[in-house]
């Protein structure tokens, strides 16, 4: 069943979703996600993190969790940084495309949040879901699935990135989520060398944005090199280097 | 009909057909497209640009064609920069999210691509498809719907985009459509402060991945802010600045 007519069902033993969206890809929706599960659980909350983008599961590689791991033994969360994750990449082999219709993706998203046991090995203070692009399948399942307490939304300053985020705001509303805020990522860039600032996305729209829908804004983080080469490597910058400033920033 | 069983059909008056893909969202499938169809269009070629992203339709704002002012006329295609361009941003007032599930999404693409008349003011030698992240309802559409030439993937060097973009490979050996080779995006970025460079999503990464699956690589397009900047204004930069090197690298 696609979940029609069900409503939304509380996640057992999980006390808060936080959604991560931003509509618009590649602006920094995993690595927002993924960064601020682990500042939540430094700060002593348990947390569980769900990768709910089926066609394009990133949170593997950027947690340094393997592919295809669980292709045999079937999907179960594993533990890793003191989170609870789950990916449909663990049971996908490597570069094996997920080539499915709207109606599987919504199934899949429904099964990642109510068929396995988040809460089983005791209650998760909060739940953050890394959606994928777009307004469409899965983001509409999830926020049907099951009571969503509020949305991040995550842009990068240009222009087309920010029109996307403002129907992603859209998209929460008619879906009746409230939305926490927006978050300015790659506001800027300082050159290792010179120590200059360029703006190579744009800098400032993002706040300008949430002032003028009347949101919060939730902060600014720079486009700085090691955050990238963190999520390469599978040592996201909150685990390696905390006290960093832009690790403060997530 | 979703268009099961009645197999790709040509579309009037247009010669070929060109899918422009990557599966993750954000590294420059819009930015490539545009670019690509007016730098086809200066060798002589006659061209149309289809934005089949319905839920986040960016070529409007970079051809600089207003949002929304076909809301009451019906969707049309227009001229802008000698091309012939449609997206369903045209007919959605700035804002308006399209939250639509998968089966809207397939049928959206297939309107676009046969019940308009690309060839009616003239054949069209090149018609480029500006396709969503993902692997789903709109590429699996796109490819059904009409013969497709073959498809040109571009990504960003950096490890989950060179991971995703291998996916839509393979999405397109499923869907029996040619892959004409990779390109990679936002390759390195040179201070404009100092002149130094640094590999801000890292750099090479796309073409040993070419070379693995057998692929040929159809170049490096630096991260350049005029690139950025020409999109936020709706004047691409092979259209602003034709004979830069970055316009020519496109
Ligand atoms: N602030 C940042 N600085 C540097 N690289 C970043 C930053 N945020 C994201 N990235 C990189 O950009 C790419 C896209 O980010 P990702 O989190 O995958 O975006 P999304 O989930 O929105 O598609 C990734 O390679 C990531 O490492
Ligand atoms: N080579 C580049 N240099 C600078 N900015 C770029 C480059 N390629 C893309 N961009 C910018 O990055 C953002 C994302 O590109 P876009 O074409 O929308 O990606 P996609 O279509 O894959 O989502 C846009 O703001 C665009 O202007
Ligand atoms: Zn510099």
């Amino acid at each position: 069943s696609t979940g029609v007519g069900r409503g939304p069902k509380v996640i057992e033993g999980v006390r808060n979703i936080i959604a991560v969206a931003s509509n618009k890809g590649g602006v920094g929706k995993s690595t927002v996600a993924v960064n601020l599960a682990l500042a939540l659980k430094d700060f002593g909350a348990r947390v569980g993190l769900l990768d709910a983008d089926l066609t394009g599961p990133n949170v593997p590689t950027m947690m340094g969790i393997p592919q295809g791991f669980q292709a045999d033994s079937g999907l179960a969360f594993v533990e890793r940084y003191g989170l609870r994750v789950a990916s449909l990449g663990f049971v996908l082999r490597r570069g094996l495309p997920v080539v499915w219709r709207g109606p599987m993706i919504g199934t899949g998203v429904r099964q990642l949040m109510h068929d396995l046991p988040w809460g089983a090995e005791g209650e998760l203070d909060y739940l953050i879901i890394d959606l994928p692009p777009g307004t469409s399948d899965a983001s509409m399942s999830a926020a049907m699935e099951a009571p969503i307490a509020g949305a991040v939304i995550v842009t990068t300053p240009n222009a087309v990135s920010l029109e996307d985020a403002v129907k992603a705001v859209s998209m929460f509303e008619k879906l009746s989520v409230p939305v926490f805020g927006l978050i300015e990522n790659m506001s800027y860039f300082v050159c290792p060398h010179c120590g200059e600032r360029t703006e190579i996305f744009g800098h400032g729209g993002v706040r300008e944005a949430a002032e003028e829908l009347g949101l919060d804004f939730l902060g600014e983080i720079p486009l700085q090199v090691d955050v990238r080469t963190g999520a390469d490597l599978g040592v996201p910058i909150v685990e390696s280097d905390p006290g960093s400033p832009v690790a403060q920033a997530f």
